[in-house]
């Protein structure tokens, strides 16, 4: 509140999932990847506010460094804003040796994020 | 990285583009692009960028793989979910097609069976193969007049045929003949059209330890009825017909399906 009041300083999003699609066409891959044409990777990004919110998915750690970030804030560094959960993909392509491959790769998509 | 991608927008619809934000020149921009490949390439397990010839061939088989993954989107597994076989540790399907120029060779002309050697060298050393299946298409013909029924057995038997998959562990010395052992079996109804799997996992496993013992596997087509050499050996595409369109045979070829599993397991959280 009394940020708000001084400088009227617009806050920065809390910590979030963002939207970040991946284009294979964008960097030229299209030619060996048969599908899919790209993916829905997203990122994460935002601040990990004090006091940390259940929906924020923190640590016990994060809460701590959080609370000390508070008081102390040249000393300690805020919590990261990072992927909590992931996801694989599916990708048809060819090898270099014109092979087909159809492989899962793991964690490839961010499904959730949090503070750690 | 930093000056390199840039992510348009703040919570907003984002797509990654590569910039020359801070530098500009052109040949740093290469080095980005060839910086962000190599490290790609590398997360994908290949040793260059693949540089496909034109038009190549996707088989169809390969094709509904992938639609099969993908269909629900939220519940992709890393490890395929595939009927019926026992592949489920695997992440990786490869497709392999026979080389074609030993179609020319007269022994494998021989009667109806057919010698096939596939390629498995490209697939990784630190990959394990949990799973092979050889993929047969049956064309189904159309018999109008019944057959001849020559004993007492009914008359249906005459459409039956099976399938026999043996692997070569010794080739044919000059007018020898080769050493097998059947490994996978199966009769088909020559009326009907269908893809036909055989398990050939023993024989891959093994031609992926030591190379020098893959002499491929040879397809026998017999009658189920007398055990005789097929007159209807054309029913199973076998081999390219000299009237079957080079892309109809592209379509309806023999495929061999390796299933393996590199090792990397999903990483699990602490808490």
């Amino acid at each position: 509140n009394s940020e708000r009041k001084k400088g009227g300083r617009k806050l920065k999003p809390n910590c979030r999932r963002r939207s970040l699609y991946v284009d294979f066409s964008d960097v030229g891959w299209n030619d060996w990847i048969v599908a899919p044409p790209g993916y829905n990777a997203f990122y994460c990004d935002g601040e990990c506010p004090f006091p940390l919110a259940d929906h924020l998915n923190s640590t016990n750690h994060a809460i701590v460094q959080t609370l000390v970030h508070s008081v102390k804030a040249s000393a300690v560094p805020q919590a990261c804003c990072v992927p909590t959960e992931l996801s694989p993909i599916s990708m048809l392509y060819l090898d270099e040796y014109d092979k087909v491959i159809l492989k899962n790769y793991q964690e490839m998509v961010v499904e959730g994020c949090g503070c750690r | 990285e930093s000056t390199a991608t840039r992510m348009s927008g703040d919570g907003e619809d984002s797509k990654l583009t590569v910039g020359t934000a801070s530098n500009g020149g052109k040949g740093s921009k290469q080095e980005v692009i060839q910086a962000f490949e190599s490290s790609l390439l590398s997360m994908f397990g290949l040793k260059s960028r693949p540089r496909p010839r034109k038009n190549p061939v996707i088989p169809q088989y390969m094709l509904d793989l992938y639609l099969e993954q993908v269909k629900n989107p939220d519940d992709i597994q890393v490890n395929f979910n595939i009927r019926d076989k026992s592949v489920s540790s695997a992440n990786t399907a490869r497709s392999f097609f026979h080389r074609e120029t030993e179609e020319d060779y007269e022994e494998s002309r021989v009667g109806s069976s057919r010698h096939y050697r596939f390629q498995i060298d490209t697939i990784p050393d630190n990959e394990v193969v949990t799973g092979a299946e050889l993929r047969l298409y049956c064309q189904g013909i159309n018999i109008s007049s019944p057959m001849t029924n020559t004993d007492d057995r009914p008359s249906e038997y005459q459409f039956l045929h099976r399938i026999n998959v043996h692997e070569i562990l010794e080739p044919a010395d000059e007018g020898g003949e080769s050493i097998k052992r059947l490994i996978d079996s199966k009769v088909v109804d020559i009326r009907n059209s269908s893809w036909e799997s055989f398990d050939i996992r023993p024989a891959v496993a093994k031609w992926k330890a030591s190379q020098e013992e893959n002499h491929g596997v040879e397809v026998e087509l017999t009658e189920v009825q007398n055990s005789q050499i097929s007159p209807h050996k054309d029913h199973v595409r076998l081999r390219r017909s000299s009237d079957l369109a080079a892309s109809e045979w592209q379509r309806q070829r023999p495929l061999l399906i390796t299933y393996t599993d590199d090792g990397k397991r999903p990483t699990r959280s602490k808490r």
